[in-house]
Parts: C-alpha cells; sequence; structure tokens
C-alpha cells in the first residue's frame, strides 16, 4: 500500500542494493505494471483488504492511512548513510550508539519539512519549516535533534556587501534562539548543508507539529574594518533567504529540510513493541492490524478471537 | 520438544545432535514486511537446536540449573525433561524502515542474531 525506495545513485553496497527493488516489487503473485510501479500504487485487486491487514506497518491502524498514501516514500541520502555507516560498524563488532554522530541514540528518526514558500515577490526574511511529529513517543529518551537545510548555491557574485550576515533559527512565535550560524556574503558560494541544533526546541514533549523559523539578518562590522568603515554608513540591502539558496520551490526532495531526532529507547523487546502497537490498534478498535507472515493461511483470522484469547 | 517428537523415533548417536548453532535466514519480503522495511531485506538470524544431554560440554556455558537439570534427566528421563537448548547471546542489527506517519526510521533492534547457544 506505500512504497519504500532508494534511488539508484543512493548506495553502492550489495546490501542496499538488494533493497532498489522495493519500489517495484511483485505484490504477492501478481507483477505490477510498470506506470504502477511508477506511481506507487496499489493495483486494485482481490485480497486487497486481507493484504492491507497482512503489510501494514506497525503502528498504522486500518483506516488511519499515511498522509502520502500512493507516494512514493524516498529514504533521504542522509539516513542511507547512517544506515550503511552504522550497519557496517554492527558487523564489525562495533555497537552504532558508541558513534558520536549517533548521540548514542538507538533509534533515529527524520521528519522531511511540510512547509510551503511564501510565493509573494517581497522579499523573504523568514522562513518557517514545519514538521509533523506525531509519531515520537514520549516514552523514549530524547538525546539529540538537529536540522538540516540545504542551502543551494546562490549565483555568483552575491554582490553582497562585506558584513557577517547572521542565520539564526528560533520555533515560531518564540524569541529563544536555537542555533545560530555566520555566512561570508563574499566567501565561497559552494551548496551544501547547514546544521543547527534544535534539541532545546523539542525537550518540552510531547509534540504534534514542531515549527521553526530561519531568520536572516546583518551583522556589524568588525572594529577592525577600516575599509569598509571608511567607505561611510551604508545602508545593506534587504536580505531575502531565496537568494541566499533557501528558496523552496523547484527542490528536489533529497534537498528538502529535514529534522533528524535521535532518540534512546530502554525497549529491547521487539514482542513488547509489537504488543504495544497491536494494544494501541485494539484501542482504536482495529483489532488484527498486525501484519502476519504472506504466507498464512488465513491473515484475517490471524489474531485468535477475544474467547480464544481469554482461554489463553 | 519439538526436536524430541520430530526425532524421537530415530536412534543412534548421529540423530542425537549436540546443542549448535544453526542457520536460519530470515527474508522480510517473505515475511510480508518489505512494505515498511526499507533495510535489510534479508540477514542471517541462526537458531539453536540440538540436544542438551549429560555430560554437558564446557563451551556450552550451562548454568547450575542445567546440569543438575541434565544430571536428572540422565538419571530418570521420564521424570525430568533435558534442558533446553537455547541462544545464550545475541546481538542488535540496524534496520531501516518507515514508520506509521511515512517517516524513514533507523532503529537498532536488539537481540536478533544468536551469536551463541547453550543450555538452560
Amino acid at each position: 500500500f506505500q512504497q519504500a525506495s532508494i534511488s539508484s545513485s543512493s548506495s553502492s553496497s550489495t546490501e542496499l542494493d538488494s533493497t532498489k527493488d522495493v519500489g517495484n516489487r511483485k505484490e504477492g503473485k501478481m507483477q505490477r505494471t510498470p506506470q504502477e510501479s511508477a506511481e506507487g500504487r496499489t493495483p486494485p485487486e482481490h485480497g486487497l483488504r486481507q493484504k492491507d491487514l497482512r503489510r501494514r506497518p506497525p503502528g498504522q491502524h486500518q483506516g488511519q492511512e499515511p498522509p502520502g498514501r500512493g507516494l512514493r516514500v524516498v529514504p533521504h541520502e542522509y539516513m542511507l548513510s547512517i544506515y550503511k555507516t552504522y550497519s557496517i560498524a554492527e558487523k564489525l563488532g562495533i555497537n552504532a550508539s558508541f558513534f558520536q554522530s549517533s548521540k548514542s541514540a538507538n533509534t533515529i528518526t527524520s521528519f522531511v519539512d511540510r512547509g510551503l514558500d511564501d510565493l509573494s515577490h517581497t522579499p523573504l526574511r523568514r522562513q518557517k519549516y514545519l514538521f509533523d511529529v506525531s509519531t515520537l513517543s514520549d516514552k523514549e529518551e530524547l538525546v539529540g535533534a538537529e536540522l538540516r537545510l540545504y542551502r543551494q548555491a546562490p549565483p555568483t557574485p552575491w554582490g553582497l556587501p562585506a558584513r557577517p550576515l547572521h542565520l539564526q533559527l528560533f520555533p515560531c512565535l518564540s524569541p529563544l534562539l536555537l542555533d545560530a550560524r555566520t555566512l561570508d556574503p563574499q566567501g565561497p558560494t559552494q551548496a551544501g548543508w547547514e546544521v543547527f541544533d534544535v534539541w532545546q526546541g523539542l525537550r518540552p514533549q510531547p509534540w504534534k507539529q514542531l515549527c521553526l523559523e530561519l531568520r536572516a539578518a546583518w551583522g556589524e562590522l568588525d572594529a577592525g574594518d577600516t575599509g569598509a568603515r571608511a567607505r561611510g554608513p551604508q545602508q545593506p540591502p534587504p536580505l531575502d533567504l531565496r537568494s541566499l539558496g533557501f528558496g523552496r520551490r523547484v527542490r528536489p526532495p533529497q534537498e528538502r529540510a529535514l529534522l533528524v531526532v535521535f532518540t534512546r529507547s530502554q525497549r529491547k523487546n521487539l514482542f513488547t513493541e509489537m504488543h504495544e502497537q497491536l494494544g494501541s490498534a485494539e484501542a482504536a478498535g482495529a483489532e488484527g492490524s498486525w501484519p502476519a507472515p504472506s504466507g498464512s493461511p488465513d491473515a484475517g483470522s490471524w489474531l485468535p478471537s477475544p474467547g480464544r484469547r481469554r482461554r489463553r | 520438544t519439538a526436536f524430541a517428537s520430530r526425532h524421537g523415533k530415530r536412534h543412534g548417536k548421529k540423530s542425537r545432535l549436540r546443542c549448535s548453532r544453526k542457520p536460519l535466514h530470515v527474508n522480510f519480503k517473505e515475511l510480508g514486511w518489505d512494505d515498511w522495511i526499507i533495510a535489510p531485506l534479508e540477514y542471517e538470524a541462526y537458531h539453536c537446536e540440538g540436544v542438551c544431554d549429560f555430560p554437558l560440554r564446557s563451551h556450552l556455558e550451562p548454568t547450575n540449573h542445567a546440569i543438575i537439570q541434565t544430571l536428572m534427566n540422565s538419571m530418570d528421563p521420564g521424570s525430568t525433561p533435558p534442558s533446553c537448548c537455547v541462544p545464550t547471546k545475541l546481538t542488535p542489527i540496524s534496520i531501516l524502515y518507515i514508520d506509521a506517519g511515512n517517516n524513514v526510521v533507523y532503529k537498532q533492534y536488539e537481540d536478533m542474531v544468536v551469536e551463541s547457544c547453550g543450555c538452560r
């Protein structure tokens, strides 16, 4: 009912190569048509309901479709990189949580920005990034969070004055500065990721939505910059985040802003996790939503009836 | 018990395999979990199989309880079952998957691969 795919350029490892066919795999014994595969749709066929029961991810209840149903879920390069690095380390006997980059987390969740650009032509001085973080559990310890913004290469030369340029990140409608970066308008104009620490912004859990705001502001000239001062007081031009490479229009998925949340779960038991997911499904009146093996004779009746469970 | 029922009618030392680690190849695609698991789509989990009979070998790292139970079983098989051949060391694997909110998640799942088997 939903697809995961890894872009062809994403991996050279054998393991990940084997996952590339997820995007155009067979559904049961029925081969998808190329169009169906490309659009990520499930072909209309008998047994769809049963298949939904079997193949629903843990915690996803019947009738609760994912927001992007039908859309292809493309793992971000950064997440693929994390997986590759840590799984290789594991095979070498190194615990991934020892890596400094992992912040000793055992779970790393990525959230893609859902915000849209302001279509007006006025300079964009503030940009809001929106994330649906409702799947984060407050039972897990939050050990880190970072906002990764891809800055496209601005047109050269910038033509901006020689004074520092500050990028600041705030929670929306809040004066709390989460993190800041200083750009050199006269420096190299390479594209790349700007990473902001937003842990403080996520700490008062639980969150449903997280809104972060990027602001740009001119800094003061250094006292030693006599050349610039000698040219007299000059009003810097209004800043536009689009011209700095932060516009969101016409941006490939791999360049969209990414919120990466690092958590540490004390739960070690997959069965406990399954049981909790199943419990929440039952609470929502969707008993039987845990996926049974696809080869099971009757996935619909995979779970015992309430009477059988009582006896058990 | 399952092992005994499968092999109970057979006799001789060859059928009484000692407790050891055996292959168990897990294919998430065959389990129908490839809709939410991105990688890995398969891995080697291993499993433990074999009998824990007297005398227990040291590499099976038997607990004191298992030694006593095995001894009692050897003296009177009808009164006490043999101790169990189970995983004694497990290691995690990394899984990249899609959660209920369509977010891509990396998670390290503990106790997914059997590293060694023993009698308990």
